[in-house]
């Protein structure tokens, strides 16, 4: 599965995803990542937000927007939202991966709780910074 | 008014650094790096948030070292199902297909979705049809398939159980095991 999340100059979020699946997925599996607030989501409101990992659990959860709910309702911070989803709530439901994203100020979260993931971010005018964890 | 930003992934499973020879992770920091930096061009240019992550996401479906677009997994019956979802945080607006088989870029489709139906989520023939009458073409398959996703495909059997993207090392890493 791959990803994005962007800020632009005009305070627009957007998210887009994109994936094979799982390997050996049966025929007409379809995972999170096509599902609105699952893999994939985005609102000026609060966050822009892209996951990779087991699907079905990311469904079950609606990941994307559950990161959004908690900034929009609970008041979270981002860092705080994506924790609380990705490494407390996806490992609870026997789920792996992580997530990309960008809230509306511009605060960058890459939490993912699987043994590894490759991801990268960059701000207008700086270095950009790419990992593989 | 926030600086604007980009994020980029390229997919989680068990990646391990001791798996990787130091070319194998430049390949995928190479990739990731070009990538970025494309994206990050484009916001310091004023483009869109949302041309921006369309362009990012096309960019890595056409690197085979992702498991999207070039270089999808493979499912039970040896093929390609690919889906691709995008969203617009400013009017709430949301483009997505599932299952597509012969749509080159899936993300592209599902900006099509957004911009030019009436709907959100479109699923297999009716998606690739939708794509072709936006004047998408329709490529082999067979375009997707890379040897080391083949290769992950026949592990996955074998143990019987399915993959996240990077369960599985590298074909030329492999061999160097004990």
């Amino acid at each position: 599965t791959v990803g994005a999340v962007a800020l632009d100059s005009m305070g627009n979020l957007a998210a887009a995803t994109s994936t094979g699946g799982m390997t050996n997925k049966l025929p007409g599996r379809v995972g999170d990542t096509p599902i609105v607030g699952a893999g994939c989501y985005a609102n000026n409101a609060s966050v822009a937000v892209s996951c990779t990992g087991t699907g079905e659990v990311f469904m079950r959860m609606l990941a994307a927007y559950d990161i959004s709910a908690l900034m929009e309702y609970a008041g979270l911070s981002l860092q705080d939202a994506c924790e609380r989803v990705i490494l407390e709530k996806l490992p609870a439901l026997g789920g792996s991966g992580g997530l990309i994203a960008i809230d509306r100020e511009g605060n960058v979260a890459l939490p993912f709780n699987s043994e590894g993931m490759y991801r990268a971010f960059a701000f207008a005018g700086d270095a950009p910074n790419v990992g593989i964890y | 008014m926030s600086k604007a930003v980009i994020a980029i992934h390229g997919g989680a499973g068990a990646i391990s650094r001791g798996q990787l020879s130091p070319e194998r992770e430049q390949q995928y920091v190479a990739a990731l790096s070009a990538i970025v930096e494309k994206g990050q061009q484009m916001l310091e240019a004023d483009a869109s948030a949302l041309d921006v992550v369309t362009e990012a996401v096309r960019l890595l479906e056409e690197c085979p070292l992702f498991n999207a677009g070039i270089g999808s997994v493979f499912t039970a019956d040896e093929r390609h199902e690919m889906d691709a979802c995008i969203m617009d945080g400013n009017l709430l607006q949301a483009g997505a297909v599932a299952g597509v088989r012969h749509l080159r870029n899936p993300v592209l489709a599902a900006r099509l979705v957004l911009e030019r139906s009436a709907h959100v989520l479109l699923i297999g023939d009716g998606a690739e049809q939708f794509a072709v009458s936006q004047g998408m073409a329709q490529v082999e398959n067979s375009l997707f398939s890379t040897p080391e996703r083949h290769e992950q495909l026949l592990q996955a059997r074998e143990a019987g159980d399915t993959r996240l993207d990077h369960d599985a090392p590298p074909l030329d890493e492999r061999s160097k095991m004990g």
